[in-house]
């Protein structure tokens, strides 16, 4: 149920 | 120079049980205020953020910054050579290529030296940003890790609402559904088993159960968990260290 969300859209690699 | 003293090993050992199922490789940056690490899972779903603070040390010092590639399968099994009660000193070179761990048990005189070598794990560091969180709970980590656990036999989704007035989790799978519905409450004599909820807008997310699965692992660092969400941002799932926290960061499930 529902797709997976990912990190990588929420929090930037510095 | 790092030398990073627990007074006793079964801190550090519950640390890294918290979290060693989820992430393998993990880089820990030793500083003078601390040690902190992060790691995101192989998903790129769940991240952890740990930090150890000097209070949470017997002694600690680090004269320079200080980077230990970990495999923590590996320190795991050094981690078990140690009894509980041992004091657990952690050494390290400016420049390591291997860090030292001592357990000594004082009464008997005991000392086992351990050595593991380093990894050069090359991880980007994730940069959280002050989030914005819709609702704020916390609860006894035994419950939340019931719940979990209970619910996750029937599905592979869990779902977690929250209004003024309660706290659901639920599931739905091929078998069945489940719910679990959970008021705010507070336990004068044992602060530790309230029910808090702070509430600025309702909110529904589903998780992935698995993920759900590997956070109740930290419940052994604190006998309560806060929970913070949003709809926008991933939540968070804390475990309070005397000095210090492990964090986790969840991905959300959404519906296209």
């Amino acid at each position: 149920s529902g797709t997976q969300g990912r990190l990588d859209s929420f929090f930037k690699a510095v | 120079m790092l030398e990073a003293k627990f007074e006793e090993a079964s801190l550090f050992k519950r640390i890294i049980d918290g979290f060693k199922d989820c992430v393998q490789l993990v880089n820990f940056q030793c500083k003078e205020d601390g040690i902190i690490a992060q790691a995101v899972d192989d998903s790129r779903v769940l991240l952890v953020s740990l930090e150890i603070g000097v209070e949470a040390f017997q002694e600690y010092r680090c004269d320079r910054p200080v980077t230990l590639g970990l495999d923590l399968n590996s320190l795991s099994k050094i981690l078990r050579c140690g009894n509980n009660t041992d004091t657990l000193t952690l050494i390290a070179e400016d420049t390591p290529d291997h860090i030292g761990l001592v357990f000594e048990d004082n009464k008997k005189g005991r000392v086992a030296e351990y050595i593991l070598k380093l990894m050069d794990i090359d991880a980007d560091f994730l940069k959280i940003e002050e989030l914005e969180y819709e609702t704020t709970i916390s609860l006894p980590s035994s419950e939340f890790s019931k719940n979990v656990r209970d619910l996750s036999q029937l599905g592979d989704s869990l779902s977690i609402a929250v209004t003024k007035d309660n706290i659901k989790f639920s599931t739905e799978g091929d078998i069945g559904s489940g719910s679990v519905l959970l008021q705010p409450f507070i336990n004068m004599e044992k602060p530790q088993e309230s029910i808090k909820l702070e509430m600025e807008s309702p909110v529904d997310l589903t998780f992935g159960a698995k993920y759900l699965l590997d956070i109740v692992k930290g419940s052994v660092l604190s006998e309560t968990i806060g929970i913070r969400l949003s709809s926008e941002a991933p939540a968070l799932f804390q475990f309070d260290l005397a000095s210090g926290f492990l964090q986790f960061f969840l991905a959300p499930k959404f519906n296209e």
